[in-house]
């Protein structure tokens, strides 16, 4: 699975993902991917989602809305929400993986429970970054 | 005027230290830096957050190294089918394709879902007809094909027909 998510100068966000889905996956099988909601979510007032991991689970957690919903409801940071999702909502109910997220003030937030993930980020003025493992 | 901001990933799972080669890894941070410099150059010119992440996630699809689009995995039945999905932040709107194959760039098509037609989910012939409808590019099979992962495909079944698959999270992550 691969996935962006951005902010412009406007201020507008959005996200995409794409993927192949997994390995030896059955014939029609969906993940969380295509979902609005679950594996890819944009709304300006809050943040903009891009998940990776164990599909069936962020569909049924909702991940991506979930953080925007602990944002606009609980006034949880961008952080604070995507640390909720990722490390306990998905990780205690099996759902490995992670997410990227930016929030509408452009910070951002890349959690994920598992061992590394693939990721990459730059915030205007600044160099951009990449990375696989924790540090 | 706010200031751009843009992340991505390439998926996560159980990327094993000890089976990345410092080879590999110059590799994927190389394919990662070149999907955030194709969303930065679209930020950097006052372009929009939906260009930035469709032309970050074009670049991860061209890539074969990650699982999408080029290098996409295998179905039990030796087949590919791709998934994808864009929303814009400004009115919710957005547009999704579920198992399609053959557009280069499955996000483009899900892009089209969203500007071209009232849904914002489509499977089967309507959807590639979309993607044909906006002018899309498609690709033979070849293209889509690769080695690992058609090397993972059977090496999974063949675990699985011994009854040895393991619980490995990184076998369900897409």
């Amino acid at each position: 699975t691969v996935g962006a998510v951005a902010r412009d100068r406007a201020g507008n966000l959005a996200a995409a993902t794409s993927t192949g889905g997994m390995t030896a996956k059955l014939p029609g099988r969906v993940g969380d991917t295509p979902l609005p909601g679950a594996g890819t979510f944009a709304e300006n007032a809050t943040c903009a989602v891009s998940g990776t991991g164990h599909g069936e689970v962020f569909i049924r957690y909702t991940a991506g809305s979930e953080i925007a919903a602990r944002m606009r409801f609980l006034g949880q940071s961008l952080d604070e929400a995507a640390q909720h999702v990722v490390m306990k909502d998905l990780h205690d109910h099996d759902g490995s993986g992670g997410v990227i997220a930016i929030a509408h003030d452009g910070s951002i937030s890349m959690p994920f429970n598992c061992e590394g993930m693939y990721r990459g980020s730059v915030r205007e003025g600044e160099a951009p970054q990449v990375a696989i493992y924790r540090d | 005027m706010s200031t751009y901001s843009l992340a991505i990933h390439g998926g996560a799972g159980t990327i094993l230290r000890t089976q990345m080669t410092p080879e590999k890894e110059a590799a994927y941070k190389a394919g990662l830096a070149r999907a955030v410099a194709a969303g930065e150059d679209v930020l950097r010119q006052d372009g929009t957050a939906m260009d930035a992440v469709t032309a970050a996630v074009c670049a991860l699809e061209d890539e074969p190294l990650f699982n999408a689009g080029r290098g996409a995995v295998f179905t039990t039945e030796g087949a590919q089918e791709m998934d994808a999905c864009v929303m814009d932040g400004r009115d919710r709107s957005a547009g999704a394709v579920a198992g399609i194959f053959g557009p280069r760039n499955p996000v483009r098509v899900a892009r089209a879902v969203m500007e071209r037609t009232p849904h914002v989910l489509l499977i089967g012939p309507m959807a590639l007809q979309i993607a044909r409808d906006a002018g899309l590019p498609f690709e033979e099979r070849d293209y889509f094909f690769t080695q690992a992962r058609w090397d993972a495909l059977q090496e999974t079944m063949e675990m699985r027909r011994k009854g040895q698959e393991s619980d490995d999270p990184a076998r369900r992550h897409g």
